[in-house]
């Protein structure tokens, strides 16, 4: 089903978040491939940040998205 | 820290400094610099010399959106600045966000708090999970000496430790919630969330949320102390009182009342009371009980005035709870009262304890 545009917009910005700090794969993937690299490395941020790990945009996750922050990535290699 | 544990192969590291931003006096931007580098000095062998001109190992830039190095930032707030370990090049760089506010204090980003940081970065420390580290990666604002034992071994697990070393005393590291020992400073209600206080800290709980937040006290509220004995919520007056040592703070929200700080007096406690062990507020009798020592007064919330006959004995009022309290809840006609690790849950009306908990079920565990 098309996503709602609030839910559109949170994953966005998840994407956004994960991709620039969380190595998240960017480009063009299989749907399914592409889902489960979401959900990886959104626990992997959950992980990191003592957070419930749920694999979805709960509110806390995005509440901590959304705060400012430092812009080196938390896991990985640094580019 | 990084892959790789890349580091400074000398201990000697130059600085340049190669705009400012307008948001501070050149001076204040030269100060909170040299200030943030020497905070990794003082536990480290570490040097910095400044240059003026030339090529510098760190070279500390205020730039916004694109600047240059393909690693844009996002405009106000979102990414406040980044930095590059150590290398040849842009290794050890540190861009801060000109779409920031800088501030030399909490009104804005920190500029001190926010540069010791990303000098971490330049020096080689990669982002700590520790909610009480400097390398947390969420901007927080403290005051104080600003390495935790987790920066401190980091850092010298890279460099060694300072061969003149000055006695610092580092943060103590943020406290773990399923810790069966854990205790607690203070408990109040804030708009429908709890929020739990320990040292530093507080641990802010939302009915719908599974997982309690830790937040450092002064990154919501700056003009706090470090520690907060007591707090209650009066709901009717839509504000949180806060207690630390002889003060107490009125907020609405997260914004300080006016007027306040006041002295704990002024709600007509002895002077010889010099910190208030607890405080709770009974919604439905309108009243305020205010723990200290074995005693304990009520205030009356309407008039604004202690009630007469106070303070009575704790013992004698509460049978069963014969010690100091840490913290009060009240929650549907029963009282909670936190002493060290146990939590006691007592029935208001037929006055006896009709449970015993860990502290920190509280926080779920």
């Amino acid at each position: 089903l098309p996503l709602t545009p609030a839910n559109g917009d949170k994953r966005l910005l998840a994407e956004r978040y994960l991709k620039r700090f969380y190595g998240l794969p960017a480009g063009l993937q299989g749907r399914q491939r592409s889902a489960d690299a979401f959900q990886t490395q959104l626990k992997e941020m959950q992980k990191f940040f003592k957070l419930k790990i749920t694999g979805t945009l709960d509110d806390d996750t995005m509440q901590l998205m959304e705060q400012a922050r430092c812009g080196v990535p938390d896991v990985g290699e640094y580019n | 820290h990084f892959p790789r544990h890349l580091k400074w192969q000398k201990n000697e590291i130059t600085f340049r400094i190669i705009n400012y931003t307008p948001d501070l006096k050149k001076a204040d931007v030269d100060r909170a610099i040299r200030t943030a580098l020497n905070v990794w000095a003082d536990v480290t062998p570490l040097t910095f010399r400044k240059l003026h001109e030339g090529t510098a190992d760190i070279m500390i830039s205020f730039g916004s959106r694109e600047h240059g190095d393909y690693n844009p930032f996002d405009g106000p707030n979102g990414l406040l600045a980044h930095a590059y370990p150590p290398g040849p090049g842009l290794g050890g760089d540190t861009h801060f966000d000109e779409d920031e506010r800088w501030t030399k204090d909490s009104s804005a980003y920190n500029l001190f708090m926010v540069a010791a940081h990303e000098l971490g970065h330049a020096l080689g420390m990669s982002h700590s999970s520790d909610p009480g580290a400097l390398m947390y990666p969420i901007y927080q604002y403290i005051t104080g000496f600003p390495l935790s034992e987790d920066d401190i071994e980091g850092i010298q697990a890279l460099y060694g430790p300072n061969p003149n070393s000055k006695k610092v005393k580092p943060r103590p590291v943020a406290p773990t919630k399923c810790d069966p020992d854990l205790s607690f400073d203070a408990v109040t209600e804030l708009r429908g969330e709890t929020i739990v206080f320990k040292d530093r800290y507080y641990w802010r709980l939302h009915p719908q949320m599974p997982e309690p937040d830790l937040v450092v006290i002064k990154s919501t509220w700056p003009f706090l102390p470090n520690k907060v004995d007591a707090a209650y919520e009066n709901p009717e007056k839509d504000q949180v009182i806060m207690f630390s040592g002889v003060k107490m703070w009125a907020l609405n929200g997260y914004t300080l009342v006016d007027g306040y700080p006041k002295y704990i007096h002024k709600l007509g406690l002895p002077k010889s009371i010099r910190k208030v062990d607890a405080a709770v507020h009974i919604k439905d009798t309108g009243k305020t009980l205010l723990f200290a020592d074995e005693q304990y007064w009520s205030y009356d919330e309407a008039t604004g005035t202690m009630d007469r006959k106070y303070p009575r004995s704790i013992e004698d009022d509460f049978p069963g709870m014969n010690d100091e309290f840490d913290a009060v809840a009240y929650h549907y006609g029963q009282l909670y009262f936190f002493h060290e690790n146990l939590q006691y849950e007592y029935s208001y009306n037929a006055r006896k304890v009709i449970r015993i908990q860990r502290s920190n079920s509280i926080l779920s565990c």
